[in-house]
């Protein structure tokens, strides 16, 4: 059957995610700001699949979008926090 | 621990609950918060005072949404509660998102202890574990508040700040706190193995790791998911047709409809029709298309004709001569994708579901992530 695409509310509940937990920062720099913002977005997915021991693809997965749905703590993983 | 490894440089801490959550009596909250804070006390140096005015180290609050630091709550489900690393004014302080519904043990909810006793372990200077049934694990996950004890990657983590106990005997770890097992030990040796509604499930000690069809892999408690489970399991099966799981320890037998226990059980072995000379069943598995279950004992085994209710004449017989190469006692089997594997001691062996040819060897852990 076709491979499906996460939504574009599932891509938001994962930036949000990242944000929060990853230490994904906005982009501010306007002329190279989406690229930049991809490559990010999917170095902090990486770095959520490599702690929670999923398969690196760097790309939203259903496990991965899974995991991001469960009830957790608000405390980052990884990122810096104080 | 977080970046810097932050702690407190004395072990008298004090707390303060300043609010309380609408979801739960006054003395429950009490009662959680003193028992959440004793999870890290009975294995540090550490001890907790609780006053009533003033500035605590910990100071404990419920609030929701934008409640007076650089992270709003998020309404219900998703972020739970959050707490400060080890410094003064806002350090070490829990804050419960009230947004959410807490319970003093009921699964129907979050239980206050549990979230309770992680956000303590933040107050305290541990950060995330990323060992899944780690206390400090960031996702919530229910165990029934009564048998719940410090897993070992915890007590590491507080150890490494303030070290052991030393009032308690024996000394920690405490025997009786149960230690993960590692799916990458060489030496692990599974107690049981079964699958369950699509699922594997491999069972070691207190602990099972919750295999998913699309390979992920989860670790976790057993009473977390079979509160009336035994744990240190012998074997285990399913049968799919009439959806229960069963669990053999010693003599006894449970059986569960998913998570709840079927009403009758535990019984004893003989009402599988095994000989009272039957101490353990090592191993057990289901073949949905016969309708027969294998019962390992060691280098025997019997099959049973779930559907009869009996077992099959001319059993017990040895394993090597059902299924060739098979020389050891058999210490757990499950069936994937058409093949049967009998687990001995470290190693598992593959073979055809109905030729029973055996194909291959493979490590314990063949099917874990390690």
């Amino acid at each position: 059957g076709p491979i499906s695409q996460p939504s574009d509310k599932d891509e938001a509940t994962a930036e949000h995610y990242l944000k929060s937990f990853y230490n994904l920062t906005d982009v501010t720099d306007e002329t190279t700001a989406v690229r930049r913002e991809a490559i990010q977005l999917t170095e902090k997915m990486k770095e959520m699949q490599k702690f929670f021991g999923f398969k690196v693809t760097g790309k939203l997965d259903k496990e991965t979008m899974e995991m991001m749905k469960k009830p957790r703590c608000g405390v980052p993983d990884v990122a810096a926090y104080s | 621990t977080f970046e810097g490894k932050p702690k407190w440089q004395t072990n008298k801490l004090t707390y303060r609950i300043l609010n309380y959550t609408p979801d739960m009596s006054v003395a429950e909250v009490d009662t959680s918060m003193e028992k959440a804070l004793q999870v890290w006390a009975k294995v540090t140096p550490l001890k907790f005072t609780r006053i009533y005015s003033g500035t605590a180290d910990i100071m404990i609050s419920f609030g929701t949404r934008y409640h007076g630091d650089a992270y709003p709550f998020d309404g219900p489900q998703g972020t739970l509660a959050h707490a400060f690393a080890p410094s003064l004014a806002i350090g070490g302080d829990a804050h419960f998102d009230d947004d959410e519904f807490f319970t003093f043990r009921s699964s129907k909810g979050f239980v206050l202890f549990l979230v309770a006793a992680h956000e303590f372990g933040h107050s305290l200077g541990l950060s995330h574990s990323n060992v899944r049934g780690a206390l400090m694990f960031p996702t919530y996950s229910f165990t029934d508040p009564n048998h719940f004890s410090l897993p070992s990657d915890d007590i590491r983590g507080i150890q490494s700040l303030y070290g052991p106990n030393r009032d308690r005997t024996p000394i920690q770890p405490d025997p009786e706190v149960p230690t993960t097992p590692n799916a990458c030990d060489p030496n692990l040796i599974l107690d049981a193995v079964t699958t369950l509604r699509g699922e594997t499930m491999f069972f070691k000690d207190s602990f099972f790791w919750r295999r998913s069809p699309s390979r992920s892999v989860t670790q976790l408690p057993i009473k977390r998911f079979w509160l009336n489970a035994p744990n240190n399991i012998d074997a285990a099966y399913e049968d799919p047709v009439q959806d229960k799981l069963f669990f053999f320890k010693g003599r006894q037998v449970w059986a569960f409809n998913g998570i709840n226990l079927v009403p009758g059980y535990p019984k004893t072995l003989s009402s599988f029709g095994l000989p009272s000379s039957v101490r353990k069943v090592s191993a057990a598995v289901h073949v949905k298309s016969s309708g027969k279950t294998l019962l390992f004992i060691d280098k025997v085994y019997y099959s049973y004709d779930a559907r009869a209710k009996k077992m099959d004449r001319r059993y017990p017989q040895r394993v090597e001569s059902g299924f060739s190469e098979m020389t050891g006692a058999v210490t757990a089997a499950h069936i994937s994708n058409g093949y049967i594997y009998l687990y001995s001691g470290t190693n598992v062996y593959e073979f055809g579901l109905y030729s029973k040819k055996y194909l291959r060897e493979l490590k314990n852990n063949f099917f874990l992530p390690c």
